[in-house]
């Protein structure tokens, strides 16, 4: 089946994210 | 088990829901089963990008924790134990890293590991540092240790995730050989 694949940098600019907290 | 893992509007969800526990070993103190499962301590479940965040910024980074802590990110439902029916044909990957590495490393590690970038399927359970007092040593665990061309993708992804000195030795123990010898690493 399709996989959720996130590269590095973009998981690292979602550290950021008003929601992640 | 535990309920399941909401994803809100607008997070952004990983293939797996996942567990981050936290153990801690009385150093000099003898590891056995009994006392390792009681000092696992199930600190948070995730299925998004912005939940993991969320928890990872408040967590610890290793360069801060005590020696003999360990911090476990599994699939949800696989305890971090050998006895695990997940793992009981398992087997890891073990890293050591010299004192200072280990944060970035780690970081590293965890997010090749929410962004699928192992591509191995199901095989990955989970991840763990160790953080000891001369040396931090990295851990992937994976279902089946039998199985090469598996665990041969997981070390060449883990070398270029890591992104180590050419020189690290990376070391690859089954856990039945560990139950064996009573010993980690």
């Amino acid at each position: 089946g399709t996989r959720i694949i996130y590269e590095r940098t973009f998981l690292l600019q979602m550290r950021n994210s008003p929601l992640a907290k | 088990p535990l309920p399941q893992v909401e994803v809100k509007p607008g997070e952004h969800p990983l293939q797996y829901t996942y567990s981050l526990w936290f153990s801690r070993r009385a150093p000099g103190k003898q590891a056995t089963t009994q006392n390792y499962d009681q000092n696992l301590q199930l600190l948070a479940r995730f299925a998004s990008v912005e939940q993991f965040w969320g928890y990872y910024s408040r967590c610890l980074r290793p360069v801060d924790l005590p020696s003999h802590s360990d911090i476990h990110i599994f699939k949800d439902g696989i305890k971090p134990m050998w006895e695990d029916s997940a793992n009981k044909n398992g087997g890891k990957w073990i890293v050591r890293l010299r004192k200072g590495l280990a944060s970035r490393c780690w970081e590293n590690m965890i997010l090749a590991m929410l962004g699928e970038q192992f591509m191995v399927g199901d095989e990955i359970c989970g991840a763990v540092i160790s953080v000891r007092f001369q040396e931090d040593i990295i851990s992937v665990w994976n279902r089946t240790a039998q199985d090469s061309i598996t665990t041969g993708k997981i070390r060449d992804t883990l070398k270029r995730v890591l992104n180590l000195p050419p020189t690290t030795v990376m070391e690859y123990k089954t856990h039945n050989d560990s139950l064996k010898d009573h010993s980690s690493f």
